[in-house]
């Protein structure tokens, strides 16, 4: 029965993608069967796995609006034991359309019932924005990955995302759970990223994973060629991050 | 009467707010009255503009609803010529709020009336999405400025937003063009950035600013002192950037 994980954070352009992409990967590496659902409008998780537009033509947005059912619009990846719902910018519309319809927070969730029984892991990379997309994959998800980039506005956003995970378990989800904090970006040689990690580990401490992605040029070059990092270059330090991070999600998932 | 400039970008950390705030803070600098409206329910332009959560309580989401007039919501900060029109998360429920209401693409427009008359120029830092929020700033703007960061998922978004810009012409503001594109977070280190901004020059050409803004980590320390790069170090890369960066936009207006 698969478990659901949520990447989640409004704050643009912290590592959701590539925590997403790169964690699935690493997951799907260790055996597991992944489904990595891209519920951002911008399609950055489906381009960062090699999707292209042809294969796009049935997605997260199909799913919302109940026009296909999950294992028909999953594909394939490069990856053995990884496959993606992609999006395309007609997912953009779904905010607008989701706001009249019925049950418009449950409807990514009953789309991805047919899938829990064909995975072991579904992650859903989120949108940067607290909206009726974001809010239909923390009702979907079991647990939530934040990623956190070590940057002051960063930060800032934190006490209302967290605030804003309360209000979803206490009027959709009771047993939505943070599973924890990635810190993205640190970069060693400036004394900001070690001010905001001793900061957030000060407020939420072991929510924070012991695993801190660096700041590595290599991560934001393999986009360009369809592939995650551990696939572009598996030897660089974002990779091997990445792997101890799948690790460490992999090893609180047992000790649940 | 102000000429209105929207900043926006629908990827995430791009570089908007740094640019809304340094940019208007070096338009004040040389005598401009300027009004940053931060349109964004992370608040960021406020905070890194110095606003404490006690000045906030009109703002943004006020003129929207016409609960308040943009003079009143105004507020000062230490930059002399330079006010704002702060945000809360507040703001977040006005894109929820805004789907059934009448006008619910020129309400920003509107807001700013009486404001035309009292300042030069009117910014608008926007979030990172195409939502209800964003639509308000292209509608009311006279012209875009576009920060692009030289990465790669960066440049993917820049087609979907151009063909948005083109729809919002179309539908809502017939006289709005893109003033400029400027390119963010440049690391002259790496190849990627390079790369990117051959791209984007190849392809938009003279739109583009001469001005580039290097990656320099005193840009991110600032905020967290609720200063503008501008007075927390003003002899840095960034800030030089930012300054030339105002002088091109002034030249751009002139030339009109
Ligand atoms: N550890 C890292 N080192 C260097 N670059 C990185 C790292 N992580 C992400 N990036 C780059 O930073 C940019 C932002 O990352 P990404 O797009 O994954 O963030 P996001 O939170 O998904 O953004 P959005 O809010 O737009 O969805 C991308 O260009 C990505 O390639
Ligand atoms: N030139 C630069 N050099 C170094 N850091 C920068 C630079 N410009 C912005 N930053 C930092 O990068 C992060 C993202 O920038 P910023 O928040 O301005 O982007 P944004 O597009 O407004 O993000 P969002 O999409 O969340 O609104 C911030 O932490 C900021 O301090
Ligand atoms: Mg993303
Ligand atoms: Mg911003």
């Amino acid at each position: 029965h698969a478990r659901i994980l949520a990447i989640a954070n409004q704050k643009g352009g912290v590592g959701k993608t590539t925590t997403a992409i790169n964690l699935a990967t690493a997951m799907a590496a260790t055996g597991q069967r992944v489904l990595l659902v891209d519920a951002d409008p911008q399609g950055n998780a489906s381009t960062g796995l090699g999707i292209p537009p042809a294969k796009r033509t049935i997605g997260t947005y199909e799913l919302i609006l109940a026009e296909a059912g999950v294992l028909e619009a999953a594909v394939t990846t490069e990856i053995p034991g990884l496959d993606v719902v992609p999006s395309t910018v007609d997912l953009s519309g779904a905010e607008l359309d989701l706001v009249t319809m019925d049950n418009r927070a449950h409807r990514l969730r009953d789309a991805l019932q047919p899938a829990v029984s064909q995975y072991d892991y579904i992650l859903i990379d989120c949108p940067p924005s607290l909206g009726l997309l974001t809010l239909n994959a923390m009702v979907a998800a079991d647990a939530l990955l934040v990623p956190l980039q070590c940057e002051f506005y960063a930060l800032e956003g934190l006490s209302h995302l967290l605030r804003t995970i309360e209000r979803v378990r206490e009027s959709f989800n009771p047993t939505l759970e943070i599973q924890g904090v990635v810190l993205t970006m640190f970069d060693k040689r400036n004394n900001l990223s070690g001010q905001v990690a001793d900061d957030v580990r000060g407020h939420l401490g072991d929510k924070v994973y012991a695993t801190v992605i660096p700041r590595n040029v290599r991560i934001s070059e393999a986009p360009s060629f369809g592939k995650p990092a551990l696939l572009y270059d598996h030897t660089c330090s974002g990779s091997q991050a990445y792997i101890d991070l799948a690790r460490e999600v992999l090893r609180r998932e047992r000790d649940r």
